[in-house]
């Protein structure tokens, strides 16, 4: 620690590698070095990064990095030090499926990048002008980096078990893409995944939403998000929080988020330094 | 013999070429690669110490081995070499101005997959391939 330790002395090995605390300008360097080697610009900065409590317990982490994390253990195939204690019953499933089935597996390693997105909708506007329930979600997907290429995306969503007048009853749960909105007229939707499920089903509800997600990415300008609506078995349009869907406003591990798989189309060669 | 004696008047030439080789080789390497055959030096890299902790989900760092040490001739029992890197260590000793040395590269690669949060809070799970030396040998 800062003194000067000539490793070919300390271990015999004459690498003559010296070990010694780096100087400021000295580590700033090797962080750029690093971040270049990573394929990273700069250092980023996130305002809902890793709390000093979520470093040393990944089990209280949001549901979106609990999940990214989930894919990371599978994806190196070993447990990276986390208690599974702390996952969700469906957390759990969700890495044993991505081990077990080979599609899925191969699939996952067959990504070179997968990306968690935050719902970026502050305010949830439950009825919409003609007093439909529904929830509005929107993803930023314009800082994808150069030739990546979507390959599969899924939006999920928690759903607890729901007791008392619904409990024998089935939902119809529907994802749309908002095509284009109106001042005077209704919203234009595009139907892209239904589900149907019981009351009292809990876990993960998965939606495949990998053409409008490469839309995204090709063309921002038509990002303008999902709607998610609620029917009973009847068609009468419910609350999605009477149907048990968790919002932005739910408890941290289970609100909704996007998840994206990406192939890169060409070899990102790094820039000598 | 006469063979003998050319072959010794041939090695007073390879010794004296290989001595020629030598020096340029010495100045070639840092001294302490002259000692230290072709093979892997261990590195890691801590995030934690590069105080990326709070962006940064997984892994803790990563080992960034690295090659280094000479690609001489005998080669000993335990060193990787290909039959390559023995005929043009040979050639090389004889025509140093001309042929290059074997170099000290890695054999074996492998893939590192690193876990992150970017500016807007959104989580990339980025696989990185042939990150990290397993082993190095002579090329």
């Amino acid at each position: 620690q800062g003194s000067l330790v000539n490793s070919s002395r300390r271990s015999g090995m004459d690498s003559g590698f010296l070990y010694r605390r780096l100087k400021s300008h000295e580590k700033r360097e090797m962080q750029k070095e690093i971040l270049s080697i990573l394929g990273l610009p700069h250092r980023p900065r996130p305002v809902h990064g890793l709390s000093p409590a979520q470093q040393h317990q990944p089990g209280k982490l949001n549901s979106a990095p609990l999940f990214m994390l989930d894919l990371y253990n599978a994806m190196s195939g070993q447990e990276q030090g986390v208690d599974t204690k702390g996952w969700s019953q469906s957390h759990q499933l969700k890495v044993k499926s991505l081990l077990s089935s080979p599609q899925d597996s191969a699939f996952l390693n067959d990504a070179d990048m997968v990306m968690s997105f935050v719902n970026l909708v502050e305010y949830d506007k439950e009825l919409s002008p003609r007093l439909r329930h529904h929830k509005e979600f929107k993803f930023n997907l314009s800082q994808i980096p150069e030739g990546e290429a979507v390959t599969a995306a899924e939006f999920r969503i928690y759903k607890d078990c729901v007791m008392g007048s619904f409990e024998n009853q089935t939902f119809l749960i529907s994802i749309y893409q908002v095509l284009a909105e109106h001042r005077t007229r209704d919203t234009e939707f595009f139907l892209l995944d239904t589900q149907t499920v019981w009351a009292t089903d809990e876990g993960w509800l998965e939606f495949d939403i990998t053409a409008t997600s490469n839309l995204w990415v090709m063309n921002p300008q038509h990002n303008l998000g999902l709607h998610l609506s609620v029917e009973t078995k009847h068609g009468q349009n419910i609350n999605t929080r009477a149907a048990g869907l968790v919002g932005r406003d739910g408890p941290y591990d289970k609100q909704p988020f996007m998840v994206a798989f990406f192939k890169a189309s060409e070899v990102h060669l790094r820039t000598t330094r | 013999s006469a063979t003998s004696k050319r072959k010794n008047q041939n090695r007073s030439r390879y010794t004296q070429s290989q001595d020629v080789s030598r020096v340029s080789s010495v100045t070639d390497y840092n001294s302490s690669d002259l000692k230290t055959a072709c093979r892997k030096h261990e590195l890691y890299v801590s995030f934690q110490d590069l105080g990326w902790q709070d962006w940064i989900i997984a892994p803790k760092g990563y080992a960034a081995n690295y090659c280094g040490g000479e690609c001489s001739f005998p080669l000993n029992a335990h060193m990787n070499a290909t039959n390559h890197a023995i005929v043009q260590t040979l050639v090389h000793l004889m025509n140093p101005e001309y042929v290059p040395k074997p170099c000290c590269a890695p054999t074996k690669l492998n893939a590192i997959s690193v876990l992150f949060f970017d500016d807007n809070s959104n989580v990339i799970l980025k696989k990185y391939r042939n990150m990290v030396v397993r082993a190095c040998g002579c090329h």
